[in-house]
């Protein structure tokens, strides 16, 4: 029998910064979205280097915890939709004649040690040209994809005044317990529902801003500065 | 790109050195977003008496350090000298791809040495 192979000093080195293999590279059909470089900014060594652990006069950055967030967390992923699949319904469906959508997320990256604090389901809309300008809003329900297709449970239900700006809702504590680890792979079913009138809505973009805790990577939980 | 090594028994007492560390370099500019390099230093220098005791505005040295270095210039075949070791660390973040196309920003703490100690 061959013994199994050890890993060679850069595999290890990878694993030590928590990364089970050396990323591919960049995708070509991937911009890094604002708020990633936002979180980032807010973290900016060269203003660590002047001013440690400070981003303002008097500002103090709490180590493992994502301040613009305002949750504890070491690790932020943004991790698109898998590829939106779109089902018209019919009049006797939640939301009438307009579409519904089921988003898968992989989050098979995040290991089991990983505790989430922070799970934003980000939605950009755009509203059909016909009937643009629906009075009264949207009502969006996300859901627990059933089996086989369509909704299953309705895990909740929120207000949505325009389609202007992204629609954000949490998801932790709803899709999973808070103090669950997060599931390999969350499929979810998303159902955009005119308060009045009846115009629709097509779904441009889903994404989900995933805030995860390492105590394995947060030393000055365990070890307070003195 | 770093301030050159010294050799043992030479370069002064112990303390921190400039040591950038480029991801371009080491092969990872092709994952990682941000930054594109840091400032992570290393120490290095002498823990021998009287560097190893405490200087202004320098690290508590550990007693043992000191008591070790004491040894060490009274008999230096019992002993070695204290080792030349960071003493306090910052953190710094990265912005990278991961192999599931997510952009992901990781907290890493202890990259930067800020100060070096005798222990």
């Amino acid at each position: 029998a061959r013994a199994p192979v050890a890993p060679g000093p850069a595999a290890t080195l990878l694993q030590a910064l928590g990364l089970r293999d050396a990323p591919q590279g960049a995708p070509k059909s991937r911009p890094v979205p604002p708020v990633m470089w936002r979180l980032f900014r807010r973290r900016d060594p060269q203003e660590a280097r002047t001013s440690p652990r400070r981003t303002s006069p008097g500002a103090i950055l709490r180590p493992c915890h994502v301040e613009e967030l305002g949750v504890a967390g070491n690790i932020v992923r943004h991790v698109l939709d898998r590829g939106a699949r779109a089902q018209t319904l019919g009049p006797t469906s939640p939301t009438g004649q307009c579409t519904e959508w089921t988003v898968v997320f992989d989050l098979s990256a995040v290991e089991p040690e990983e505790l989430p604090s922070h799970a934003r389901l980000e939605m950009r809309f755009a509203e059909a040209e016909a009937t643009a300008g629906a009075a009264g809003g949207w009502e969006l329900s996300v859901g627990r994809e059933a089996e086989g297709a369509g909704t299953g449970l309705v895990l909740l239900r929120q207000a949505v005044a325009t389609l202007g700006t992204p629609v954000r809702v949490e998801l932790l504590g709803a899709a999973w317990a808070r103090n669950a680890s997060a599931p390999r792979s969350l499929r979810l079913v998303l159902a955009l529902r005119p308060r009045a009138s009846g115009a629709c809505a097509s779904l441009i973009e889903a994404s989900l801003l995933l805030v995860t805790l390492d105590p394995r990577l947060c030393h000055p939980l365990a070890r307070p500065r003195r | 790109d770093a301030e050159p090594a010294v050799g043992r028994g030479l370069g002064g007492a112990c303390r921190a050195r400039r040591l950038y560390v480029s991801f371009r370099e080491v092969g990872w500019h092709r994952w990682v977003i941000a930054p594109r390099g840091f400032l992570a230093n290393y120490c290095q220098g002498q823990c021998s008496l009287p560097a190893t005791l405490p200087g202004p505005g320098g690290p508590p040295a550990l007693n043992h350090a000191v008591l070790r270095a004491l040894m060490h210039s009274a008999i230096p075949s019992t002993t070695s000298l204290p080792c030349c070791v960071p003493a306090r660390l910052s953190p710094i973040s990265v912005l990278f791809f991961d192999n599931s196309d997510n952009v992901v920003l990781r907290h890493y703490e202890d990259m930067v040495v800020d100060e070096c100690g005798c222990r």
